[in-house]
């Protein structure tokens, strides 16, 4: 459609871009509240000092997780808006411009709380990572078959609440192996800090390669 | 829009059909993973023999739910979108003709898991429902406007899981209070069963006045 192709366009202008300034930059898919902001607070925290992080933050309405992410450590941008269902590759382009660029490793866009409609809009980024709380029950790759494929890392939060839920851990590692083989699965616990330190390792991996 | 205009003759069209036959028609709506299903398969145990009731799933991929509600002695109708983030009209119109409506007392629409798309589209229900389990964070209201600002009832789920949260009861309420004073508050947990019974009751009373 027209609106993928404009998008597509302002995509790769964007990937050129992160590219002429070596950052690795993530595009950070869930429901709304399975955890994103959290990991990102505690992303910032263990990586002060080590990779410098900048995030855009996606919402329809309200500043609260760029300003929860700004007392993390790390640079936010908020953008609001206020009505669409996902990020686009302009309001990127335009958020970015915000940011230290030349100063920053990594970038991470936290993508509008929304399992359906980000996975249609190329941001420019080089790798997606989705989120998924324990909460939410393991069916969702199965439901959501389109943004689970296309993930480059799948983070499983909230896992310090998994007794008080049916999760089926075999069964959402097997659905993930049939429909997406090669993303990486990550257990984690952004309350309590669990798997947050492999999680990171991976981030810097990522950043490694990107400069 | 055209799409939202000829969605809206759509609507127009179902109402009258639900009013024809008395039938109380619920449109409810949440993000992935809130507890939809699980709530509509404890209502159709709870209310078995006094209330009729036929589910419309809604899902972009999978029959899961359809099939989890059919198990607990409720009709259900299983609408694939293959991709559109929220039921319309049209795909409501040919689902109902499914259902067996002039024996039903009420229908429930379980829309697609998303927290935007659905409060664009009137399917020609007499209500709308939002499920936020306290495990989403109580943010949501505010992130999310327009969704939350046209909530008939806000059933709050997964109570059973507070202490393991952040989630601060007093701030959802004056949120609501500002932003939709008139929002009947449920406090439910779908797992242990608390607060159905008033949720029960409710559902009744909008059965009778539609009789
Ligand atoms: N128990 C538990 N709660 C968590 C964990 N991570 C996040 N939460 C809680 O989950 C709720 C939502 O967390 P957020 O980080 O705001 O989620 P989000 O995905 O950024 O939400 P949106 O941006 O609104 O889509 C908050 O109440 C958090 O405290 C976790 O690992 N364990
Ligand atoms: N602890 C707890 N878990 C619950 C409760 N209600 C539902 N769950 C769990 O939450 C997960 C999702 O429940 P569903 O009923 O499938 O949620 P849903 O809103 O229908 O999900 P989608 O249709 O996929 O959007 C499942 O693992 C349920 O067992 C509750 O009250 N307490
Ligand atoms: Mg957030
Ligand atoms: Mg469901």
């Amino acid at each position: 459609s027209k609106v993928l192709q404009s998008n597509e366009q302002a995509a790769v202008a964007n990937r050129e871009l992160f590219g002429k300034h070596g950052l690795a930059v993530i595009n950070m898919m869930s429901s709304p509240g399975s955890g994103k902001t959290t990991i990102l607070e505690q992303t910032a925290r263990t990586l002060q000092g080590e990779v410098k992080i900048g995030v855009i933050e996606g919402d329809i309405q309200s500043t609260l997780d760029a300003e929860r992410i700004a007392s993390s450590g790390a640079e936010a941008v908020q953008i609001n808006t206020e009505g669409a269902c996902h990020l686009d590759a302009s309001m990127v382009a335009a958020a970015v411009q915000e940011l230290p660029m030349s100063e920053l490793d990594l970038i991470v866009v936290e993508n509008v709380g929304n399992l359906v409609c980000p996975a249609e809009f190329d941001l420019g980024e080089d790798a997606r990572v989705i989120v998924l709380s324990v909460t939410e029950g393991n069916d969702k790759p199965l439901k959501y078959p389109v943004m689970f494929r296309q993930a480059t890392a799948i983070v499983v939060n909230k896992v310090d609440l998994i007794e008080h839920t049916d999760f089926d851990r075999a069964a959402l590692e097997q659905d993930i192996k049939d429909l997406n083989p090669r993303a990486q699965l990550f257990w984690v616990s952004a309350r309590t800090g669990e798997g947050i330190g492999e999680w990171c390792e991976w981030l810097k991996r990522r950043v490694a390669i990107r400069r």
